[in-house]
This record gives C-alpha cells, sequence and structure tokens, in this order.
C-alpha cells in the first residue's frame, strides 16, 4: 500500500501553475540532471521516473535508475494527493548533488504517474521540498535535514532572494543554503518564530490596507512558502481586500485591476513578530503583457486552509520578492528584511 | 560550506496559457470550480 498521506489543499497543484523559480540538482552516479522548485511549502524530493507513464513526464527529464551505480532500490510506493489526482510514484535513494553539496543516500520519489496536465508545460522537472519532516510524504529524511545529519552546510539556515526583475535580471534568484547573503538584503533582520513545525509557520498580527487595520485583528497564522506565487488568505477576508484595492473579478477567479490606477491604490501592510511589511499596488500588483497591452492582476487569491492555530495565509513570491527570507532550523525561526 | 544556487525565474504555467488564449480552456478542464469563485461572495459563508 503506498504511503499515503494527504497533501495540501487542492490548491497546491495549481500554486505551481504560478512558480517561477527553479534551479537545477544533479541524482545519481553518473549525475543526472533535474530542474526543481526548492518549495518551503512541502518537504519532499521527487523528479520523474524513466517508468512514468504521464504525458507530463514525456516533456521532462526522467531519472534513470538503471543508470545509477549509487542507486538504492527502495520499491515502496508513494503518494502525493493533489486537488485533480494522486501523483504516484516509488521510493529511492540516491546520491544527490545541490550546488557543491553532496548528499549521500537521499530519499526521493520517482514520479510514475503525474495527474492533470499542468505539469506539462511546467518548465520544472520535479520539486525539492524545503518544509520540516512532519510535512514529508515520502518517507525518511528530506533535503535539509539530511543536509544537516551529514553536515554538510556550517548553520542550519538557509534562505532565499526572489528577484521581481523578468529574466535578464541578474540574479533572478539566489538560494542560499548554510547562511545568509548580506548583500542581498537590508540589516537588520526581524526573527519570528515558528509556530507549528510543518510548514514555516508564523503568526500574523494582523493586516492592514492603507494603515486601518481590516483583517487578523486577533491574528492569524501564516506560511512563508516560496512554492506558492501569490498572497493568499481565507476567501471571506481576500474578497473584501480585493474590494479595498479595487480589483473586481474575471469569470475565471482571478482579480484585475487597471494598470493606470496603481499609484492611487493602497497600501497593504503585513504585521509579523510586531514589525510592518508593507507592499505597495505596484509591489502586489502581477503585470503581465498580453499582446501589446498591459494587465495588472491582484496579488492576492483565495485560499482556505485551515490549520489547529486557525485559518493559514500563505506569504508567496509576490511577499518574497520584497522581503528576503532565512529559515533557521537551529532555532526554529523565520527570519525576514527588506530585499 | 555556505553554497550560493542561483534560481531562474521562467514565465509561470499561467501566463503561458494565457499568452497562447488557452487558460480559460485549461482552468475549465481542470479546475471548474474557478468560475464559481466569481459569485462565492454571494453566498453565506461556509
Amino acid at each position: 500500500t503506498p504511503s499515503l498521506r494527504l497533501g495540501r489543499s487542492s490548491e497546491r497543484i495549481y500554486n505551481f501553475m504560478d512558480a517561477q523559480y527553479y534551479a537545477d540538482i544533479r541524482l545519481g552516479t553518473p549525475e543526472q540532471n533535474f530542474s526543481v522548485i526548492f518549495d518551503t511549502g512541502s518537504a519532499d524530493l521527487w523528479v520523474p521516473s524513466s517508468y512514468c507513464v504521464s504525458q507530463a513526464c514525456a516533456s521532462h527529464r526522467r531519472f534513470m535508475a538503471f543508470d545509477s551505480s549509487t542507486f538504492h532500490h527502495d520499491g515502496r510506493m508513494f503518494g502525493i494527493h493533489y486537488g485533480s489526482g494522486h501523483l504516484l510514484g516509488v521510493m529511492a535513494r540516491d546520491t544527490l548533488k545541490v550546488g557543491g553539496l553532496t548528499i549521500l543516500n537521499q530519499e526521493f520519489g520517482e514520479s510514475v504517474y503525474e495527474p492533470g496536465s499542468t505539469f506539462v508545460l511546467a518548465k520544472f522537472d520535479g520539486v525539492l521540498g524545503m518544509g520540516y519532516p512532519a510535512l514529508a510524504e515520502i518517507l525518511g529524511n528530506p533535503v535539509f535535514d539530511n543536509m544537516l545529519a551529514q553536515k554538510t552546510v556550517d548553520e542550519p539556515v538557509f534562505s532565499f532572494y526572489l528577484s521581481r526583475r523578468t529574466s535578464g535580471g541578474n540574479p533572478e534568484g539566489e538560494l542560499m543554503l548554510g547562511g545568509t547573503d548580506e548583500s542581498m538584503y537590508i540589516a537588520p533582520i526581524h526573527w519570528i518564530p515558528v509556530t507549528a513545525k510543518g510548514y514555516w509557520q508564523i503568526k500574523l498580527d494582523s493586516v492592514a490596507v492603507q494603515g486601518v487595520s481590516s483583517f487578523c485583528p486577533r491574528g492569524c497564522q501564516a506560511i512563508v512558502d516560496t512554492g506558492t506565487s501569490l498572497i493568499t488568505g481565507p476567501s471571506h477576508d481576500i474578497f473584501n481586500l480585493q474590494q479595498l484595492i479595487g480589483a473586481t473579478p474575471t469569470n475565471i477567479g482571478e482579480f484585475l485591476i487597471d494598470c493606470a490606477r496603481l499609484s492611487s491604490l493602497p497600501h497593504v501592510t503585513f504585521v509579523l513578530g510586531g514589525k510592518e511589511y508593507t507592499l505597495t499596488a505596484e509591489q502586489y500588483v502581477r503585470k503581465e503583457m498580453l499582446g501589446d497591452r498591459e494587465m495588472c492582476f491582484s496579488g492576492f487569491q483565495s485560499v482556505d486552509i485551515l490549520s489547529p492555530e486557525g485559518p493559514l495565509w500563505i506569504l508567496g513570491d509576490v511577499f518574497l520578492t520584497e522581503f528576503y527570507s532565512v529559515f533557521d532550523r537551529g532555532q526554529d525561526r523565520v527570519g525576514l528584511a527588506p530585499a | 560550506a555556505v553554497v550560493r544556487i542561483p534560481l531562474r525565474r521562467a514565465p509561470s504555467i499561467r501566463s503561458q496559457l494565457r499568452a497562447d488564449g488557452l487558460l480559460e480552456e485549461f482552468l475549465r478542464d481542470h479546475r471548474p470550480d474557478m468560475f464559481s469563485r466569481r459569485y462565492a461572495h454571494c453566498f453565506p459563508s461556509g
């Protein structure tokens, strides 16, 4: 029987629809290259398998276990439940290289079935989760836990810089394993304790629009998630917030904003750990060119996820392109500073 | 060691579908409840 555990909400697979930041890893000996999303909202590493039968695998690189001299067969099935079905695969262990680091005997999943066709268009082959072990679907240590166990990094810390600039910016993004890159943020870093060790979950003190505390008056929870692109929150709150920023719904569940009005739109402030993190309309609006027309979409989306600590907001890339984020497993805390 | 992993940014799947004029059809096939979302606020919460 597969070691199935419910994944995140049905939003999961569709959040990859907006994923934009990825990098290469190498698995096996000789090395096989894969591009993955480094996702703090999950804790599994999976790549397509050469045995995969889905359309999505045909257009991506697939792991060839029989080619790797360091491959260890595990054979147990794993499943990650998405809204539209299960991603199913077989567990394995092999040597993983990330940047210059080598991790021995890393557990990972070889996917043999990928649901829906979202992954068909994906620029990435798989996902490398950087959440806590409690979030893992695949048995065994997540990658960063193995880095800590095998002492391949100096500090039990990793950090993200995500650039707002479209391709051509230099760099477009950066993951620092084992420390922080002081050239990428304006010190000091403000620390917020993790409240539940699964996601990188922290307390959100309040959310204000144009200085008026509008949401979470008594505090709620937020997860800092590099695998989600937008800022999400409970439907009821997000609907009101969309109104406050003048966003109007389209028939496919997106919210449009008049690009000409950005300078007059209110800013949105998240209070975390007693400190204010403010996004202007230029920062929370996503611009896209459609032909020769520029369209402006709200960077806020309704996602209803309940946690024992209350409804969850997700601080995705829209937030993380403005604020450098540091994830500290040593002291179970998240650090934020203006990027 | 402290290791720097450069991240690349690429147009998202959503942007690709929109540019190809396929987003609405894709969401209709894979995410029909997206369309009901537009009117979710007209109903009592829950």
